[in-house]
């Protein structure tokens, strides 16, 4: 495997730390060598898998130049998952990577001598909510990109924006391989006109590339974090566990199909 | 009156936008004159407010001195509400805004003539989900912040990095004056611990800044904006509704009490 994949959407709110932290643990528990790489500097997908912030222990430093990635991975609680954290600070780093060289390739590069040690299956990198300079670098630093979409109006907007930049990546050969790996429903109330509605319409816009998983809207979900724990963890007996447990499947299915 | 208001908080989909949208024609409904400016690249305010996004008409090109803020001002469906939009090459402003000179006072530069012209009540300007470049400088060009914050733990996170910003910019001089106008708590579901925790957490640390109005969840919320129709125009007797108007009755209160 070795594949990089960074979970994106320049929307707010749509699930997209929720789905890093949850699908990187049915991974691992699926015996899946998983590296969670936190790129968001509100480093909550720190947070939601149960490890402090340390002051000057995130992958800033290696965009920087400063310290070699190798150093920064922690093991978490769950067995075969280890994490690069984030810290608040990460976000004067938007700044200081913007001015730097080649500063779209930086976490590439940072990432380099992980890749070539193909010790993980996947590393999964959890985005900030924009299409700004560290989510542009982990794109350009990607095999593919899952994009999370919540089942509300609002959502929909962004999806032409994100293929756009898709597109301008490949085209400028910043990075001309990077796929769409799937886009996942989240929040899904099928209780709702408005979530029947959305699903349609991004089925029909990105077809085959939506994940037939749903996600529900699952209050469990949402205080799994405030104890740091992944919900097969928290609560393996919920909706939303089943759900990511099923994402996890689907998503190595379709992984081995290729 | 005269007064500018970021509503702002980099944590994603806490409901900064459905907050600006419908506060904004709530007190247009008693008569303010409201301008909303919508300075997200994701332009949602401006398509939740019944609006066509024109290209070279956002605020973007105020920001580079290329137009007056004048010419980009469009009405809107309501009464008393104007709009100045945001356009999705937005994102691209960023960038070209952090290299220009005197980089974080564009906003207040361009906004000055508006300012002088004192037409406006209130101006509301709906921030992306990021403490990058664009929300700073509507933070360095306003009165106050609002801050929406969800009902949920991940939303906690964020307070402290707000709070420790906007201390930043009083202390440095770029905005000694600027003042939290106030927290609104939104997507509150009374029949979840989580909410009632979090709504205590956030009392404890900010005390009467918090705004008694707690906005529920409400799926009519999430659908008005598929029609570009604030809530009371789309349901204007679902509960959604009358916790806005709620909302701005409690705001003009506090103002009068200054
Ligand atoms: N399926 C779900 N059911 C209920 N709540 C959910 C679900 N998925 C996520 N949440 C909650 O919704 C909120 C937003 O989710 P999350 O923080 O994962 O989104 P995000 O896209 O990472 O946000 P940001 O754009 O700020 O990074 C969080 O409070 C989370 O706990
Ligand atoms: N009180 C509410 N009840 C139900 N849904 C809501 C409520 N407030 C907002 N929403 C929905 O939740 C989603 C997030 O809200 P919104 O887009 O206003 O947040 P935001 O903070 O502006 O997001 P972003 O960080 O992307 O700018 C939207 O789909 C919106 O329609
Ligand atoms: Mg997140
Ligand atoms: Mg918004």
């Amino acid at each position: 495997h070795n594949r990089v994949i960074s979970i994106a959407n320049q929307k707010g709110g749509v699930g997209k730390t929720t789905t890093s932290v949850n699908l990187a643990a049915c991974l691992a528990e699926r015996r899946q060598k998983v590296l969670l790489i936190d790129l968001d500097p509100q480093a909550n997908a720190t947070s939601g898998i149960g490890v402090g912030q340390r002051e000057g222990g995130s992958i800033y430093r290696a965009l920087l130049g400063d310290t070699h990635v190798r150093e920064l991975v922690v093991p978490t609680a769950i067995e075969h998952l280890d994490l690069l954290p984030s810290e608040v600070d990460l976000a004067g780093a938007e700044i200081d990577v913007a001015r730097a060289d080649r500063y779209l390739h930086r976490f590439a590069e940072a990432l380099a001598p992980l890749r070539a040690a193909a010790h993980y299956d996947f590393i999964l990198v959890d985005c900030p909510p924009s299409l700004g300079i560290l989510t542009m670098n982990a794109l350009c630093g990607s095999d593919s990109i899952l994009i999370p979409i919540q089942s509300e109006y609002y959502a929909l907007e962004g999806l032409t924006v994100i293929e756009r930049v898709i597109g301008q990546l490949r085209a400028s050969g910043a990075n001309p391989r990077l796929e769409i790996e799937g886009i996942v429903m989240t929040m899904y109330d099928g209780r709702t006109n408005l979530a029947q509605q959305v699903v349609a319409e991004v089925v029909k816009h990105f077809g085959e590339k939506v994940f037939e998983t749903l996600i529900p809207r699952s209050v469990r979900l949402s205080e799994a974090p405030s104890y740091g724990q992944p919900i097969i963890v928290y609560d393996k007996h919920c909706t939303g566990a089943a759900a990511y447990r099923q994402l996890a499947r689907e998503f190595l299915k379709r992984r081995k199909a290729g």
